[in-house]
């Protein structure tokens, strides 16, 4: 079913703050938003390929349920 | 499997660790249970022992916190984040939170998330494992729910803390070898020829294990000591216990560390003063008290102790009659009697079993009283005993509280 728009801004702002949590992502003030997605979008692919899930780069609803999970504070992955 | 960044370990074999505050939604003893089990997985596995201690400067503290508690990574309210831990070091390393606004359990349920099974996680991390990306591994990140009472490391978990500590002193030479876990073990004694099964991968020399657990209804089953302890019946054997209680039907099946990792295994006897809430525990001449559920400080101290004569080095059995506050202790082929009000041995005694117990077989393995008659366990035998007039009723076998 398609997302409603606040909704889509909500799991967006979730999954930023699950990367920045888990994933070591740091939304650096790009002046191109569109660099700022690509960062974010490899910090997917790499929560997807931890999980085993499949490695697309986008939020979809499986990549969500995952980060949705209750879980350990500790982060996955470290720089 | 991963560790932390240089991996940083525990350079002791001997690691202390402490409960700051507990979680008002378990019983304080169920919090130290789950926590001991938990610490108990770990040094299963490893040379490392866990040495409970009171005071704050533990190497590894446990706290129960929400939201913002005095470090960097505030908790998120119910759900989310459960808890954390942070890698082997000083002051805060080592140590373990709790997110206080979630609803901690005993046991697994669909409403509340299972204490033994994340501190046992948050546990691998304050000995320096990260997270492993291999699904059904402990170390796994997210919380999955399931049955808790015979849980085993995955052999994941097993590599990886090994990978750092090694494996535990008594084992052989060589790694512990963990089967899948829905797969029973078979008991190889070390260095006997081994006959290779299907399912076996080819390993020099399998590590000798302890005794497997005897099962229920076994018509050869014994007992080391048998004692109600707060309303349940606890039958020892080696390191087993199997655990009667009135609230559910079926046996649980334990093990003496996963209640008391300090307490070694093969006890003579056991007995619980109930009016006490106080169980004490013997094994050749020295004896434990445990209140509620909690060893008590001062313990092992030696039965001579308690009045018996320096020739006596073990006791075979005891029992605690709540009526007379009278405790019986069973030796051979004699017994004392010990006034639980005045803490001393009566006079008089020893006298002999067959005099005052006729027709009971002895040494006595095991005694229990329960609903106002005396049980002894002699082999595979147990006799029935009115306790008023210590006249034996009947014999049944000794698991006969086993439903079989």
């Amino acid at each position: 079913l398609p997302v409603a728009p606040e909704k889509e801004k909500e799991d967006m702002q979730f999954a930023k703050k699950y990367l920045e949590n888990f994933y070591d992502f740091k939304e650096e003030k790009a002046l191109f938003k569109a660099k700022d997605l690509d960062k974010m979008s490899d910090k997917i692919r790499e929560m997807q390929s931890f999980f085993g899930l499949e490695v697309t780069g986008e939020l979809n609803h499986q990549t969500l349920d995952m980060m949705k999970q209750p879980r350990c504070g500790i982060p996955d992955v470290r720089s | 499997y991963s560790t932390f960044p240089r991996s940083p370990k525990w350079e002791k074999e001997d690691v202390t660790y402490g409960i700051l505050n507990y979680t008002p939604d378990m019983p304080q003893a169920d919090v130290e249970e789950a926590i001991a089990r938990a610490f108990q997985l770990w040094s299963s596995v490893t040379p490392l022992r866990f040495i409970r201690v009171y005071d704050h400067k533990a190497d590894i503290m446990i706290s129960f916190a929400a939201g913002v508690h005095g470090d960097f990574y505030p908790f998120d309210g119910p759900g989310g984040t459960l808890a954390h831990a942070y890698a082997p070091g000083s002051q805060i390393g080592g140590d373990a939170h709790f997110d206080e606004d979630e609803n901690w359990t005993k046991f697994t349920t669909s409403s509340g998330y299972n204490l033994f099974l994340v501190a046992a996680h948050e546990l691998g991390h304050s000995l320096g494992l990260s997270h492993s990306n291999v699904f059904g591994a402990l170390m796994y990140p997210t919380y999955v729910a399931m049955d808790t009472r015979d849980y085993q490391l995955h052999q994941d978990d097993i590599d990886g803390i090994q990978a750092l500590y090694g494996p535990p002193r008594e084992s052989s030479a060589f790694p512990t070898k963990a089967f899948p876990q829905q797969e029973p073990t078979e008991m190889i004694p070390a260095g006997a020829p081994t006959e290779m099964s299907p399912r076996e991968e080819p390993t020099e020399m399998t590590p000798s294990k302890p005794p497997q657990r005897p099962d229920d209804c076994d018509p050869h089953l014994t007992f080391d000591a048998i004692t109600t302890l707060r309303g349940e019946t606890l039958f020892f054997k080696d390191s087993y216990i199997w655990r009667k209680s009135p609230y559910f039907s079926e046996i649980e099946h334990d093990t003496i560390s996963s209640f008391w990792p300090s307490l070694i295994a093969g006890f003579d006897a056991a007995y619980e003063v109930d009016n006490e809430d106080r169980v004490l525990f013997f094994k050749d001449d020295q004896y434990w008290a445990v209140s509620g559920y909690s060893i008590e400080s001062g313990f092992p101290k030696p039965i001579q102790n308690l009045g018996f004569p320096t020739k006596v080095r073990k006791i075979d059995a005891a029992v605690h009659d709540q009526n007379t506050k009278r405790t019986y202790f069973f030796v051979g082929s004699n017994y004392w009697s010990f006034n639980e009000k005045t803490k001393s041995m009566e006079r008089h005694y020893p006298r002999k079993i067959a005099a005052d117990f006729q027709g009971i077989g002895y040494p006595i393995d095991a005694a229990l009283q329960k609903n106002g008659y005396f049980y002894f366990f002699h082999g595979s035998n147990q006799y029935e005993v009115d306790i008023k007039k210590k006249k034996l009723i009947r014999i049944m076998k000794s698991n006969s509280w086993f439903n079989c």
